[in-house]
Parts: C-alpha cells; structure tokens; sequence
C-alpha cells in the first residue's frame, strides 16, 4: 500500500546542504500500525510529510496503492490527501479564525454529505474526543491539548484509510492519552492503517511495528507484537 | 516570592462562562522547584501567564517580591517581563520571520549589551541546547523540538530569577529531554526558581514539589523530595 524506494530530502539554506532524509525505503501493508522513533531532527515529520503526499522527495520514488505519486495530478493528489489519508500534525495547523466545529467540518466539504450532516458527524467526533464542550472556541480560546484533540477529530472526521499522526499525544495527559490511543486502537481494528510518530516508549508500544530514524535513516525496523 | 490569593480567571464566550481558575492560592519561595501537573484544560496554562504577569485575573491578588503586580506600570510590567522572568511557552512562540539566533538576541536588547556581546551570548545559548548547527534557520526550517529548544533558550538567555516552564520537554525525545533537564537542574543548583508544567511523571520527578490543578482548582501540594 505504502511503498518508499530511496527517498531523500535535501534543504538548502546556503549553508551547508541539510539532508533530512538520506535514503529512506519502507513498505507498509494496508492495515499495519507502525511507530516511528528518533530523535529531534531525525527526519520524522518530513518523512510523514512524504508519505501524506504534502511534501515531495528530492529522489527516490513513493507508490500509493499501486500508483507513483509523482505522476498524480495536482487535482489527484487533493483527492488523496483529502479522502484516504488522515493527518494529524505535530503543531496541529488550525485554521485561526474558525471555531472547533468548523475546523472539523472542513474536510467534510468533498463528502457529498449535506451541510447538516456535515455538523453532525463533526460534532460526534468532537464529542468522541471529549470537547464536546469546546466546539464553539477558536484556537486561541482554547488549551494545548485541546487543539491537539481538534486535529485529531479533524484527520479522523473522513474516515481515512491511512492514518499519519505525527505525536498526537504530546501535548497530553496521560488519562486523556490513553483515551486517545483506545480510539486509534478501535480504528485500527477496523482496517484503518497507522503510522505514528512517538517520542513515547509507552505510546509506541501500542504499534505492532517500529521503525528508527537516526539522521534521515532507518536504523532499525522490527516487528515488536503479534498482530 | 511569589504569592497569588484567590486567583480567579473566567472567560465569556456568550455561553456558559468558562471558570479556567475557580479559585487558586499558591506561594513559592525564591530557588524552589515545583512541578505542575493536571489533566489537559485544567488550567496550567491560564496560571503561568498570570504569574508570568502576561495576564491579568478577574479576582484575587498577586505580589511577585513584594510588589502588588496589579499596581505595577505597563513599564514597569515589561521589566519584570523582560528581566526577571523567563518564559517557555507550550507552544514556543518564536517570531517566524526572524532566524534562530535573531530569536534567542531580542530579550538581550535591554540588557546594556554591545551588539556583539548579545550575539555571542544568544549563540552559546543555542549550543547550550544542541542547536549550534541551526542558528539560521527560521521557525518554519526546524523541527518542532528544535523550534522547543529555541524557545528555551530565549527564555534563558537574559539568566531570569524565576523560569516559567510550560511542558519545556513535550516535543523532545528522551535522550534531548535528559539533556534539557540536567540543564534546568543546574540553574536550578545556581539558586533560579523553576516552575514546570509537564504531563509526564518522570519529569515531573525532578522538581521539589508537585501541585496538581483539576478544573481551575488545585487539588493538592505536596513536597516531593527534599532540597
Ligand atoms: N481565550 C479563552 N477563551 C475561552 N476559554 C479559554 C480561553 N483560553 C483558555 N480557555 C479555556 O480555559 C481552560 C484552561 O485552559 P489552559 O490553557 O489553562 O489549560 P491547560 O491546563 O494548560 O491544558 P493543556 O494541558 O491542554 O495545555 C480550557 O478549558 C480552555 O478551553
Ligand atoms: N524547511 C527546512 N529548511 C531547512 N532545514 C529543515 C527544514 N525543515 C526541516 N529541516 C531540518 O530537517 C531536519 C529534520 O526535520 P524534521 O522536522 O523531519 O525532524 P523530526 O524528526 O520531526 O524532529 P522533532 O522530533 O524535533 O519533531 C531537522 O534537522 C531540521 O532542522
Ligand atoms: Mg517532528
Ligand atoms: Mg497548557
């Protein structure tokens, strides 16, 4: 479903030249649950970024069920981001001037859902990650971990067959963590697949695969439980 | 050092009032080390920013060495702001279009410090914290616990007598956490009042004293090793 040949990601700034990633391959299965680990800087997020089809490698090739994202088209790739993949990101990325419920409501847009539907469903997955008392507030009226959880409801609100979630625990506690890695387990039981970014060993412990990064390459990858 | 009475603190978004502090009294002695924890919207947030005097409370009283902060000028204010205290924000709050090091230079522009000095100073800062090699990049070019860092290097650099530190480790791996909080223990042995926000136990075990905050109140204060 997921399969990267060599990718790499250079950034040059003037300086020296910063590989992000150097030479990355992976496979992922439909349906797997993978956590990625590595330090700050690692590469981590840029990888995510490739993988949800936002950001493309300088080398290498990326295939999506089959197809080389580089030959999607700009309305293909929309299509994808939008309806099979999932992101929840590392500093969340809310529009600031929309409430809860219509950050949620956004990707709802391309659903063919009426507008009344639209609410519902955003306001179910609200209420599912325990804001149900916050779907008025924007961004700023809100606190850290609820705006982390606003971006949660927001990737999951299309029901996305891939899930990226780059530390949608970090700014957590560890009650409400836990009730938001029973959801993922819940979606995942359910076919979704998962890809998480952890800096949490308890966190990473909830993926059946883990995979290390070490200045922009994998280091190790291991299956780590029983399906 | 710091003393705050009744702290109350309520939003009206046109519903119901938000109480995001009901009633919080709380006094910390100069060179303690008091760890915050509390479930996410609890109020953590709303409380460093009122001692940090970034905030006003509706009700109640706040003396920061003495001085009732509520009398204090909007000069006198940006002193204190500027001078004694340093602030780690949990969501970093870095200035976009400046770089790294342009970050962590501009609270030394009071300090009566040739251009030179604050430079150099703001530089050994960021390699204090492992960024010597990203003192170019802007926000936007680092990763999210590089963007941390550079936060808490800029909270650092003007050596403030107390550190408001609100989840200084939430985007770091544990290997860099350790790091950062070996750090804070040896301003803390250098005589600097240390107030953490953190969602983790095993952060939190490097502070003296845990007080933990539920829906705006705090529910206990604990000493929880000796200094
Ligand atoms: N500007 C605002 N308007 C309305 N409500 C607000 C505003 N800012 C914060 N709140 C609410 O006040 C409560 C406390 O927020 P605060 O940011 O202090 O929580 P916190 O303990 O830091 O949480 P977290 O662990 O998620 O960062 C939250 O329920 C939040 O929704
Ligand atoms: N736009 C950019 N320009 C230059 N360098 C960049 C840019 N974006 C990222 N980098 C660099 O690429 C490296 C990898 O960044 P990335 O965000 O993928 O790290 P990460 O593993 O997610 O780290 P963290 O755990 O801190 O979030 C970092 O060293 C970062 O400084
Ligand atoms: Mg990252
Ligand atoms: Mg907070």
């Amino acid at each position: 479903m997921i399969q990267l040949k060599n990718i790499e990601k250079i950034y040059n700034l003037g300086g020296e030249p910063v590989h992000a990633l150097q030479s990355v391959s992976l496979e992922i299965a439909a349906g797997e649950y993978v956590a990625i680990m590595g330090s700050s800087g690692s590469g981590k997020s840029t990888l995510m970024h490739i993988i949800g089809c936002l950001d493309q490698p300088d080398n290498g090739t990326y295939k999506l069920d089959g197809q080389e994202v580089q030959s999607l088209s700009e309305d293909e790739l929309a299509d994808v981001r939008n309806k099979k993949i999932g992101f929840v990101f590392q500093q969340f990325n809310l529009l600031p001037r929309m409430d809860a419920l219509e950050n949620v409501t956004l990707p709802l847009i391309y659903a063919g859902l009426t507008p009344a539907k639209r609410t519902e469903r955003a306001a179910n997955m609200l209420r599912l990650v325990g804001l149900g008392e916050r779907m008025g507030h924007r961004p700023s009226q809100l606190s850290g971990g609820q705006q982390q959880r606003v971006s949660i409801a927001r990737a999951l609100v299309n029901k996305p067959a891939v899930l990226l979630a780059d530390e949608p625990t970090g700014a957590l506690d560890s009650q409400t963590s836990e009730e938001i890695m029973a959801l993922l387990a819940e979606l995942h039981k359910e076919g979704t697949t998962i890809i998480l970014v952890t800096h949490e060993p308890d966190i990473a412990t909830f993926a059946h695969r883990l995979v290390k990064l070490k200045d922009g390459l994998i280091t190790s990858d291991q299956i780590i439980r029983k399906p």
